[in-house]
């Protein structure tokens, strides 16, 4: 059996937000290192990859390897019933045909417990390459997200550019044009602001805003962003979930003639 | 406009 619980379900609450908008359906993956899920959405451009180490719960049990099929609108909705403080306890039996949720408050003066069905999902399982990025920028996930709803107003697309001296980020469209620099800061100050940017070779690639517009609600869950590109591969879009996990983006870019 | 890609072919399906 299944038993997690998570002391600070706001993380839940957050991952689930961040992926409802690219995965309608996901199996949630169980063992005893933690809970993964990997999934694509219809139009196979972008890949959701989660990792919640069991570290992440407190404590965490799971006997036997169980996947939980799960309608990501319906756990939306149950997780609503949560509040934002609340503790989070996953409970699922062999075989896994229903996933218990307990919410309790700090106070412990109140227990909700909600079950939800599970589905069987057919989902292929991917093996993601480990890929050496030509160009590896972390920023401040706010300023990421600002940056892709800025972006967003011009155009469909994005361009952006590593190079040495910073990354830029530019969009064109009908009504006009527009671009937001960000240097890189310099080394010694290695606030949550800064911009750092790893080089192999400048690289330049496109990808549709929309996308990545959706990949920046993890903001909450991370102070930073790491985007991670070698043309013509896909970008990889990071958010580090403390010291237990990481919620990844794969986005195919726009192909260049 | 630039057509869209598809990860299709990146990841090897296990």
């Amino acid at each position: 059996m299944l038993e997690a619980r998570l002391p600070q379900g706001a993380v839940l609450k957050k991952i689930v937000d961040a992926i409802k908008e690219i995965v309608s359906d996901a199996n949630f993956d169980c063992t005893d290192s933690g809970i993964t899920l990997q999934a694509m959405d219809s139009s196979h451009v972008a890949l959701v990859s989660l990792l919640l180490t069991s570290e992440a719960f407190d404590p965490y049990r799971c006997d036997r390897n169980l996947t939980l099929g799960i309608n990501i609108k319906t756990l939306v909705q149950i997780l609503k019933c949560s509040g934002n403080d609340d503790v989070i306890t996953l409970r699922a039996e062999e075989p896994a045909d229903t996933l218990a949720l307990v919410f309790e408050p700090p106070s412990l003066e109140r227990i909700s417990e909600y079950e939800m069905k599970l589905m069987d999902i057919d989902n292929e399982r991917l093996e993601i390459p480990d890929t050496a990025y030509h160009a590896e920028i972390t920023m401040a996930a706010s300023e990421f997200q600002r940056i892709c709803r800025d972006m967003q107003t011009l155009s469909e697309s994005v361009t952006i550019e590593a190079t040495k001296e910073g990354v830029k980020f530019s969009a064109e469209g009908e009504l006009g044009s527009g671009s937001v620099t960000l240097k890189q800061g310099g080394s010694i100050d290695s606030s949550a602001e800064t911009t750092t940017i790893e080089l192999v070779q400048p690289t330049t690639q496109t990808f549709s805003v929309k996308y990545l517009v959706n990949f920046s609600k993890s903001t909450s869950l991370a102070g930073q962003v790491r985007l991670a590109m070698t043309a013509p591969l896909p970008m990889l879009v990071e958010y580090k979930i403390s010291d237990c996990g990481h919620l990844r983006f794969f986005l195919a870019p726009k192909i260049d003639d | 406009v630039a057509p869209q890609g598809r990860l299709d072919g990146f990841f090897k399906v296990t």
